[in-house]
């Protein structure tokens, strides 16, 4: 304005990482995240011998509208994001889940007090996509 | 119960004050002298038939055994990493591994041996928990020393293996027998000795028997170099080696051959992003790609 009052600009950025931590790299995206479970938390410690935690880790985040490259995702996921964003809201964004898995070694007490070791398949999340 | 022997060798089973009080029903069988086998003393310990499940789980069914649980714990050690990933291992054929401790025990005592120790013991194992879904690759009788062996022992044991319950698709042979011959070489400081007896229980287990009742039968050459140490004394574990083929369990063989034949979707390719922030972390600038 001519009053030199500035307006409807945004804050001028001075540093180039800050660039790109906010228009190319959004915040809160799709990823892994860390949750250390002790069984003990959850009385399964009576049976479970080990591991007596383990971390399976969990996806969380927001699904960008670009997830073909970075996520992996089916073309599906771009078409009901298409649907979402210019057509019905109604219709739900693609979510943030695990898309590959690793397995566990468990060492368990039957109720028969014999001691199996087990190992068990999709125990932990390695990967996540949107879907 | 705990075991003890007198310094003859002859055993004795002490009640515990909970079993002496409540001791359940014992069979005293005495061999006749004409079968030659001059006296034998069979203990045989049944279950109780009322219903007192906390006696009846302890005495049927044995607690943990800390030799036992000792024993897996050091096997989930050498196949599993510090955060219980299972290592990779070409040999791996199997996921799941059992130790089943007796369910009940049935021993016979002879006396009067000339040559070596002649010791037989009944064992019952309980195998309720063992699925179908779950295949035989190795099965093996684990003996457990109280104590490190002391001193390196080389001696010839022959152990005979009887299985005692009529098999229903051998009216000719109701018994099943095997015996096997070994030299058993025990070095300095072993705990553990085990026998592969697959091709004998492979049958029994493959048919789905839920219990295995077997006759285990030592004789070991003595000599005066020979320590009192006598492991046909010891009541041994069953280990089983299984193939779990269910859904749930991991079929390791079949994620190596999988990665071997397709290695490039395992080869992760870092995201433009991913490469670019970690250059930013670490104050570099953010690569050129080529076209």
């Amino acid at each position: 304005e001519a009053g030199g009052k500035v307006e409807n600009t945004p804050s001028p950025i001075y540093d180039l990482s800050q660039y790109y931590r906010q228009y190319l790299f959004p915040q809160n995206e799709c990823e892994l995240h860390n949750f250390w479970l002790r069984f003990s938390q959850l009385k399964w410690n009576r049976w479970i011998i080990a591991p007596r935690k383990y971390n399976p880790r969990y996806c969380k985040g927001e699904c960008p509208r670009v997830v073909r490259h970075r996520y992996g995702s089916p073309v599906h996921t771009v078409v009901q994001n298409i649907i979402y964003e210019k057509l019905d809201s109604s219709v739900p964004r693609p979510s943030c889940i695990p898309a590959e898995y690793r397995p566990l070694s468990v060492l368990k007490m039957e109720p028969d007090r014999s001691i199996v070791y087990k190992e068990y398949d999709n125990m932990i999340a390695t990967k996540c996509t949107c879907r | 119960t705990s075991r003890s022997r007198d310094e003859r060798g002859s055993w004795q089973l002490p009640l515990s004050e909970v079993e002496a009080s409540q001791s359940p029903p014992t069979l005293l069988a005495h061999q006749d002298a004409e079968n030659g086998y001059g006296l034998q003393l069979s203990l045989f310990k049944e279950l109780p038939s009322h219903s007192h499940q906390k006696l009846r789980d302890r005495i049927s069914r044995p607690q943990p055994d800390s030799t036992a649980l000792r024993y897996m714990k050091r096997l989930y050690r050498m196949f599993a990493t510090k955060g219980g990933i299972p290592k990779p291992s070409k040999s791996h054929l199997y996921n799941t591994v059992r130790l089943v401790t007796p369910h009940a025990e049935c021993e016979h005592l002879s006396k009067n041996q000339e040559r070596g120790d002649l010791h037989s013991v009944d064992l019952l194992f309980n195998l309720d928990y063992v699925t179908t879904l779950e295949h035989l690759f190795k099965s093996v009788l684990l003996y457990s020393f109280d104590r490190p062996v002391s001193k390196s022992l080389a001696i010839t044991c022959t152990c005979n293996l009887l299985i005692r319950e009529h098999v229903a698709s051998s009216q000719v042979c109701p018994n099943i027998s095997h015996a096997v011959t070994f030299n058993l070489h025990v070095e300095l400081g072993r705990k553990w000795v085990e026998i592969d007896v697959t091709t004998f229980l492979q049958p029994l287990i493959a048919s789905g028997k839920k219990s295995i009742h077997i006759a285990v039968n030592f004789t070991c050459l003595k000599n005066d170099e020979t320590p009192s140490y006598n492991m046909a004394r010891l009541s041994p574990s069953l280990l089983l080696f299984l193939n779990d083929t269910s859904q749930q369990a991991h079929h390791q063989w079949n994620f190596l051959k999988h990665k071997r034949m397709k290695p490039a979707l395992f080869k992760q390719k870092k995201s433009l992003n991913e490469e670019a922030r970690k250059n930013l972390k670490q104050g570099k600038r953010a690569p050129r790609h080529r076209r």
